[in-house]
């Protein structure tokens, strides 16, 4: 069950270190440029098919990127000034409003995707959605229980089926 | 099977792509201090009971931190320049001659230690040194299948009951 295992990274190698220092960093944010964030959670989107692109507006050209937010630096097993860092996109609605948001894919899912296509994993298609599932629910679970990071996330479970009739899916995703 | 999904991450999401740029940075490391490595080689440490400090010299004295290598930056699933590093350590042998090594601890290890802590993970210790074995298997397989990251790593499995006996332990591992 390699998404068990995924999820339990994510949160203790990330989320639990990383949630509670945003409010922080979006204030420092705000603090150097007068923009206000539509939200200071992390939106983290679960694409269902785990395709996760470098740049989300190859997906939707109403997501930008805007700018970084302040980056943080940890020792981390060995390895010195480790860079954590997050982006904010500004997202545009129907009605042409504006929105500056902290939002990134939950990067484990490339793990998932790339196993896919990987002959030595011996790991389907089917395997992958079923996992990406398994992520989601085991994900969910670990952060409703932390107290840590209660309240400074959102995630974002996207239909690509739903998406393929939607080119602005992932905008109108986001700023519900 | 925690761990085998933490093998396949390690490497689809981080040494398939570093370890191939590490001769690269070594080289920028050359022109830039006139340092030669002992070994272009990233040396991964990995302790059967997991724990895995965030500074080496905690462990070994004859193991110091000396500078980072220059950083990669990737655009990976949403954030923008992502950074990517490593750590040079300077490795002082029992005949006080001195070794620069790239060195870092297998940042899935601290999963599988945090993991065995979490009441909510249902993990045990006798778990998790099965775990360790099992990354370590797993990714060993891995790696020698993977044309791109042949011979630009070396897997050190330290255990840490011989290692009680020896403070020197850690150094003399390293650079054997
Ligand atoms: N030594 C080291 N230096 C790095 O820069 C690095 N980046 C990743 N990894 C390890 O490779 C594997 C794959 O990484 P992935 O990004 O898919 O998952 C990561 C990713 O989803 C998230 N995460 C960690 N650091 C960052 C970061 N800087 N930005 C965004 N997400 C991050 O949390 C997961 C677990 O991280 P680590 O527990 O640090 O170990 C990872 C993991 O075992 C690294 N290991």
């Amino acid at each position: 069950n390699v998404a068990h295992g995924l999820a339990w990274s994510y949160f203790l190698g990330y989320l639990k270190f990383v949630l509670p220092e945003l409010e922080e960093q979006v204030r420092k944010h705000y603090n150097q440029t007068g923009e206000i964030l539509h939200s200071s959670r992390l939106h983290i989107l679960l694409p269902l098919n785990a395709v996760a692109p470098a740049k989300m507006e190859e997906v939707d050209q109403n997501v930008l990127f805007h700018q970084n937010l302040p980056e943080m630096q940890l020792d981390r097993a060995g390895v010195r000034k480790r860079v954590y860092k997050h982006s904010i996109y500004r997202i545009i609605d129907h009605e042409q409003k504006t929105y500056f948001c902290v939002v990134e894919y939950a990067t484990p899912l490339l793990t998932l995707y790339q196993m896919s296509q990987d002959s030595t994993a011996a790991f389907s298609e089917q395997d992958r959605t079923q996992q990406v599932l398994l992520f989601y629910r085991t994900l969910n679970h670990i952060l409703e229980c932390s107290l840590e990071c209660r309240n400074r996330y959102r995630l974002i479970l996207l239909d690509d089926q739903q998406a393929d009739g939607e080119p602005q899916h992932l905008s109108t995703e986001i700023i519900k």
